[in-house]
Parts: C-alpha cells; sequence; structure tokens
C-alpha cells in the first residue's frame, strides 16, 4: 500500500463502510454486491486481454464473448434480481459497455410495457432464451429527439392482415441503435402508422431483421454497421434499411394502441406512452451519471494523493497535489456532486417504478411530471458529469491522458449521454413546457403538486433574514 | 413579488430555499419573456424559440433545486453522526458550489448582495479544507474494485508508478524490439538520402 494512501485512510473521521452501506441502500445489498462481484473477480473466464490494446473488431468480439459468457455464468447461479443482474455486469463490464446492452435495458423493457398478454406470451420466452435477440430501433439518419418528424412508414394491409414497412428516404434510415449492425436479429422498430389512409403517429412493431438460423439479412432488410465512434468500441451501432418489409398484424405492440383486423385505430390512453422505454432510460441515466462522475472521482483523488508535484515552500518536499488549493477547488466540488447524483439517482429509479406502477393501474396522473423531472434531470446530470469528467482528467496532468487511467474510456462512454435518449437541450425545452405549463396552473390559483409545487408559493417567497 | 431576502451562506436550509426562490424566479422570468415574446405579434412558436435561452435556464435551475433539496433529504435519514457530518460537509459544498457559479442568478433574485460574494468564496474555501482529510475515505465509500476501475492511477493501493510502467510494457508496439515500418520506410529512406 502506498504510504499517502494508507494515512489519508487512517486520517478519516468517519467509518467508509457505513457510508457504503447508505449508497448501497444497506448492509444486506452491500454484502449481495461484494458476493456476486466475487463470483466474477475469481472467475478465470473473466481474465482477458487488456482491451486498450485490441482493434475495434477485436474488441466487439471480446465483448459479445462476454456477454455470452456472462448470461450463461448468470443463469447458473440462478442470479434473477434485476439489481444482481447489475452488480454482476457492473463488475465483468468494468468501464466498457455491453455489447448486446439494448437486449436488456430497451428490447425487453419495452416487450414489457407495450405488449398484449398474448404478444408476451409469444416474445418473452424467445427473448429470455436469445433464440430472439433484439434492438430498438427509434432514431433516423435524419432525425433524432423530434420523433413527430420520423419518416419510416408501417401501412396496414387488411388483405393480407400484414404491415409494410418502408424507408421511403436515405434521412429515414435507422441509425445508431446499439446492436443493430450485427448482433440483432429483431428490432423494436418506430415507425409512423397508416391505416385507412389516415396516419397515426408513431408506434412500435417487432421486425424481424435477421433469419433465426441463420443469422443472414431477411429480403427487404439492410443492415450493417456505421462505423467508428468516440467510444462504445465494444458495441455494433447499426443502420437499417426497410423496403417493402411485410410483418404480421400482431408484430404491432398493442398493449395501448390497436390496429383492428378491419383496419380500425384504436387510440391509446395517451401518447406518451409508446416512447415510455426512453422515459425509463432517462431515469437509469441519471444514477449512471453518478456512476461516471463517482468512478472518475475516485481516481482523480486517490492519484491526487499519490502524486507529489512542485513546492510549497522552498526547500521542503514536494506536497501531495491534493494539498493544492486549486487542485481541492477541482475535484471535491465534483466529489460532492457525485454524492448528489448518487442520492438523486435512487430518487429518479423510485420515483419512476412507483408512477410506471400507478400507470400499469391505470392512472396515468402523474406521467407528464415524471417525463419532464427525467428528461431535465437526464440532461442535467449528464452535462455536468461530461464535463466532470474531463476535469478529473486534467487534474491527472499527463497521465490522465494515457488509457491506463481509465479516464479518456470513461469519458468517451460516458458522453454520448449527453445526445441518446432525448439531446439534452430538447430535453431542457421538454422540462421547461412543463415547468410553464404548471407556473400558468399555479398562477391562476390552481394548486399543483410534485417538486414544482414551491411554484404555488410564488406570491409569498421568503427567507430568513440575515444580518449582511 | 418577493421580499427583500438574503441567503444565510452557512445554513444549509436556507441555500436549499435560496435554489427554491431562484428557480421560482427563472420560471416566472422564462414565463414573461414568453408574454413578451407573444405581444409582438410573433407565432406561438417563433415565440418559444426566441426566449429558449431563457426556458433552458428555468429548467436547469429547477434541476439543480431538485438535486439540492434531494441531497439534503436524504441527511435526514443518516444516523451516524460522523457520516453525518462527512456528507453534511459535502451537501453544504454542492450547494455552495453551484452558489458560486451562478452568482448572477441569486443576485438577480434578490437572494445575493454583492458584499456576499467574497463570503461565498470563504465559505467555499473553509469547506474545501474540511472535507480534504476525508477525501479518499469518500471515494473509498465508492467501493470499486480494482477490477471494475480498470485504473492504473487510481488502483486502491497507490502504487501508481510500478504498474504504469507494466502496462505499457504490453503495448502491441513493444512485441518486437525493431517495429516493421522502420525496415519498410525508414531505412529505405535513410539509405536514400
Amino acid at each position: 500500500m502506498n504510504p499517502d494512501l494508507r494515512k489519508e485512510r487512517e486520517a478519516a473521521t468517519f467509518n467508509t463502510e457505513l457510508l457504503t452501506h447508505i449508497l448501497d441502500g444497506g448492509s444486506e445489498r452491500t454484502r449481495r454486491r461484494r458476493e456476486i462481484e466475487s463470483l466474477v473477480i475469481g472467475d478465470p473466464d473473466f481474465c482477458h486481454e487488456d482491451a486498450n490494446f485490441l482493434s475495434r473488431s477485436e474488441r466487439y468480439e471480446a465483448a459479445v464473448k462476454k456477454s455470452a459468457l456472462m448470461i450463461m455464468k448468470m443463469r447458473e447461479y440462478g442470479i434473477s434480481d434485476p439489481d444482481e443482474i447489475y452488480y454482476y455486469k457492473c463488475i465483468a463490464n468494468g468501464s466498457h459497455p455491453e455489447a448486446i446492452g439494448l437486449h436488456f435495458v430497451m428490447f425487453l423493457p419495452t416487450l414489457k410495457s407495450l405488449c398484449t398478454p398474448a404478444q408476451m406470451d409469444k416474445w418473452l420466452p424467445l427473448a429470455l432464451s436469445f433464440q430472439v435477440i433484439g434492438t430498438y430501433a427509434q432514431t433516423e439518419m435524419g432525425h433524432g429527439t423530434h420523433i413527430r418528424a420520423l419518416e419510416t412508414t408501417a401501412t396496414f394491409d387488411p388483405a393480407t392482415q400484414e404491415f409494410v414497412l418502408n424507408s421511403p428516404t436515405v434521412s429515414s434510415i435507422k441509425w445508431w441503435p446499439g446492436g443493430l449492425g450485427k448482433t440483432s436479429n429483431h428490432a423494436i422498430v418506430l415507425a409512423q402508422l397508416y391505416t385507412q389512409g389516415q396516419c397515426h403517429g408513431l408506434h412500435a412493431f417487432i421486425v424481424p431483421i435477421r433469419a433465426m438460423g441463420t443469422h443472414e439479412p431477411l429480403p427487404g432488410v439492410v443492415v450493417g454497421d456505421i462505423g467508428p465512434k468516440f467510444g462504445f468500441d465494444e458495441i455494433d451501432n447499426g443502420f437499417l434499411k426497410l423496403e417493402n418489409v411485410r410483418i404480421p398484424r400482431e408484430n404491432m405492440l398493442m398493449k395501448y394502441a390497436k390496429v383492428e383486423p378491419d383496419g380500425r385505430y384504436i387510440k391509446p390512453p395517451s401518447d406518451k406512452l409508446t416512447y415510455g422505454t426512453m422515459v425509463f432510460i432517462r431515469s437509469m441515466v441519471v444514477g449512471e451519471s453518478a456512476k461516471a462522475i463517482s468512478k472518475a472521482c475516485t481516481i482523480a483523488i486517490r492519484y491526487s494523493t499519490v502524486r507529489r508535484q512542485s513546492e510549497l515552500r522552498p526547500g521542503e518536499p514536494e506536497p501531495q497535489i491534493l494539498d493544492y488549493q486549486t487542485q481541492q477547488f477541482k475535484l471535491l466540488p465534483l466529489l460532492a456532486t457525485a454524492y448528489a447524483f448518487h442520492f438523486v439517482g435512487q430518487y429518479m429509479r423510485q420515483t419512476y417504478l412507483r408512477i410506471t406502477g400507478d400507470i400499469n393501474l391505470g392512472d396515468f396522473s402523474e406521467l407528464p411530471e415524471l417525463h419532464a423531472l427525467s428528461a431535465g434531470l437526464k440532461a442535467f446530470t449528464t452535462w455536468v458529469a461530461s464535463a466532470g469528467i474531463e476535469v478529473c482528467r486534467m487534474s491527472c496532468g499527463g497521465h490522465g491522458y494515457s488509457h491506463c487511467s481509465s479516464l479518456p474510456g470513461i469519458y468517451v462512454n460516458f458522453t454520448p449521454t449527453c445526445t441518446y435518449e432525448g439531446e439534452n437541450t430538447v430535453m431542457m425545452l421538454q422540462t421547461a413546457r412543463y415547468l410553464l405549463k404548471s407556473y400558468t396552473q399555479a398562477s391562476a390559483g390552481q394548486k399543483v403538486s410534485g417538486m414544482v409545487s414551491y411554484l404555488n408559493e410564488m406570491s409569498q417567497q421568503r427567507l430568513q433574514p440575515q444580518q449582511v | 413579488s418577493a421580499r427583500s431576502t438574503s441567503v444565510n451562506l452557512k445554513d444549509l436550509s436556507s441555500l436549499v430555499e435560496a435554489y427554491k426562490i431562484r428557480a421560482s424566479k427563472l420560471v416566472e422570468l422564462a414565463a414573461k419573456s414568453l408574454q413578451t415574446e407573444l405581444q409582438l405579434m410573433k407565432t406561438k412558436e417563433d415565440a418559444w424559440n426566441h426566449c429558449s435561452i431563457d426556458l433552458v435556464r428555468a429548467s436547469d435551475a429547477h434541476c439543480h433545486f431538485v438535486i439540492v433539496k434531494l441531497f439534503c433529504s436524504k441527511l435526514a435519514e443518516v444516523e451516524d453522526t460522523a457520516v453525518h457530518s462527512a456528507l453534511y460537509s459535502l451537501a453544504h459544498l454542492y450547494a455552495l458550489h453551484g452558489v458560486y457559479q451562478n452568482t448572477g442568478d441569486f443576485l438577480q433574485a434578490g437572494l445575493l448582495t454583492v458584499p456576499q460574494l467574497t463570503q461565498v468564496t470563504q465559505q467555499l474555501k473553509e469547506l474545501l479544507s474540511q472535507i480534504r482529510p476525508n477525501s479518499v475515505a469518500l471515494v473509498d465509500a465508492f467501493d470499486y474494485r480494482d477490477e471494475m476501475l480498470n485504473s492504473v492511477l487510481g488502483r486502491y493501493d497507490g502504487n501508481v508508478y510500478d504498474n504504469m510502467f507494466e502496462w505499457a510494457r504490453k503495448s502491441p508496439l513493444n512485441q518486437t524490439e525493431v517495429h516493421n515500418s522502420f525496415y519498410k520506410y525508414l531505412k529505405p529512406l535513410q539509405s536514400k538520402l
């Protein structure tokens, strides 16, 4: 153990273990997390070459191998609780993304939230046994967060009881979904629904893109990888062009909106339900912001106590760089931010689960607040965390630039959160729309509730004055 | 509409209150800005675009308030005095640093006075000194195993330099003492010049 680090640990004024329990949500959860982490650390199958020295193709292959291994091992150990799966994956993946991550974080949740019971019976067993490997194809080459402008079409043909899917323009080609390029054989495609000559807006469809045995692309499907990116080397972010691809009527996810066999359209209770998966991801990204910034802080703060540089007083030994006030000013507010985001991440997760529970019982009253809060907090935390990781990197001097610090990897794999699942400025404007609506209501004397309830107090704001 | 008020920089609950008022002021400001644009006979959509900077600023202040508020609420759940004290300092630093970064908003809202600006910096410095001795313990509490961080600089044991040298030696460029490009390009170049 480095003597400086040992001294730091001995001088702490609190019991670290107790704080870990708070962060984990209880001592039992800490115990179980560590138990699961040990399963991976002690497993020779997970000893592999440093990904930093591999080519992109090799990294993708290694990541697919690891994903397959993880699934097998978790089945073997009987790990099925979502939190425990998360612990297992976190330690196995480190700071690298998971090759078939979209299957778990978007494909499966979308099936669970938008399928009818009959659809669930059909698709879930296939997805859980990985006969179906899926992704979520929403973004198009020319269209991002403004989903009403998406161009992909799904036209119902009552004669054959099929939807015909098309990418009518180059800009409508699906672009960016993780796992779409090479890994997946199915995609949930978001497309404008046409039936009886009318467009009914965006709806979700399960589209087979590769044959389930041979993995060859199906007729009418043009699919592939979009090439190297800033980071995410483990992921085959892909493109998808649909040319008159026919899918059965049952492949439209019909828990809320429906198309009857005669082509009649039945509206969902809320338009926002189609994008529920994005809200789920946004809610979870808040916790991921905490994770990324806390990892970067851990690296930068430990290194700042080991690294000695220059001199504070002439003739004396070089001090630890964390003793420089400027270094503290860079890192300690970020450490505080990491804790703040951690607790907000816990809150956002609980709030998401509570409100989606209500939605499943038919209560949609809190859906607008969930949308607004998840959008705003996703944007706020990812912006701050992205910039913060970069500050941590530069706090480590030249060594922060090396991949051995892990800081470049953390940055390039985290910073896409500022643009995926809703570009941040657009997200902030969505939150603003909700705030203004609430402000208008509060100004008119109507009570607003939840996190915007402070707007009720606008006319009576006061603080305890203090002498200046 | 608000009375003249100022924030007590040493009191976390006063800071939470200040964030709340800042958020409501900025929401109000954005709403008024939108109203003004609408009166200029623009379409609703154009008016929205013309005040979108104000709108984003209002959202930002709202989110910031939510985060400060939730962090402070969390403190109430912490029973151990020493841990509570460490977390309290962090929450205080988080809130105060936000004031430091957004002094314009707090001044504009009448929550901060110009003479208080020096106090903000002074208070920040005090908090940095207070947190500094616990900083390693505070990152240790995240409990990231070395296998998860995969960082030579952030190793738990702090043995950075030996391991950095080991890591560098694994670089594929070090597989041969002389790289092939020397024979292919540099040697011919040397022989020609």
